[in-house]
């Protein structure tokens, strides 16, 4: 059968499904080890910030798409804690094995990065639901008629302020973490990227200028560029 | 299996990224 847009998206919303079936709504018991491991056990203060983001997604969704779809909010935001618990994991995984570690109190006590984490998620769930295309209007963190009409890229950031230079760390880490997303997720994915890169990290407010003011500063000072830099 | 480009080297992490060693 020909392939349509409706057909590429419920292929793709299967596919999401299929792939978390098995991944429950609470941390899996190698995650919840993980967590137990910390200096400070991260586990209530990730449930408590699970409660506010999913209060504060269901309510902007409806805003967005209509009073009557906050029950499909609800249902995407499910499903991006289950890809959030089951990628969040993987990433652990990955670190334990690279870093020989078993302790990421740091890690995982820093709200940013469970926001950003979560936030991806959630935008790989969107992205299944064939919300592809991007706005036209860009980024308005403000709001505003124009910008809640609809729930793309970059209304994620708006809904749990979150700043997009933060949001562009976790995208790498997340997409070599989960080898069930598709080429069009990661492409999804790779434009967000490109957008927070060309225009949304360099608008007024961004922590990248602050950040590049104290690298300046660093590096003046101790007149040694490192790789990493 | 796709194109998107790799950066972070083999020694680099999500625990790096967000500061934490």
């Amino acid at each position: 059968p020909p392939q349509t847009p409706i057909r590429a998206a419920m292929t793709s919303i299967q596919m999401l499904r299929g792939d978390l079936t098995s991944t429950g709504d609470q941390p899996s018991t190698t995650l919840a080890t993980y967590f137990k491991q910390c200096t400070v056990d991260p586990t209530q203060d990730v449930r408590k910030r699970l409660e506010a983001h999913g209060q504060a997604f269901s309510q902007r969704f409806g805003q967005a798409v209509g009073p009557h779809c906050v029950v499909y909010g609800r249902e995407r935001f499910s499903l991006g804690v289950r890809k959030y618990y089951q990628v969040m994991e993987a990433m652990l995984k990955s670190e334990e094995k690279r870093l020989s570690v078993q302790n990421f109190s740091k890690l995982l006590n820093d709200s940013t990065f469970h926001t950003s984490l979560l936030a991806c998620a959630l935008e790989v769930v969107m992205a299944a639901y064939g919300v592809s295309s991007f706005k036209n209007g860009g980024y308005n963190p403000g709001g505003g008629e124009a910008a809640d009409r609809d729930v793309c890229f970059p209304w994620i950031l708006d809904v749990f302020d979150l700043a997009a230079f933060d949001f562009y760390k976790v995208i790498e880490s997340f997409i070599k973490a989960d080898p069930t997303l598709s080429k069009n997720i990661i492409k999804h994915l790779e434009t967000c990227e490109n957008l927070i890169m060309e225009r949304i990290a360099w608008r007024t407010g961004s922590p990248l200028f602050e950040l590049l003011k104290q690298e300046h500063e660093g590096g003046a000072a101790e007149q040694v560029e490192t790789p990493a830099s | 299996s796709h194109d998107y480009h790799f950066g972070l080297e083999d020694h680099e992490g999500i625990s790096e990224l967000f500061d934490c060693d």
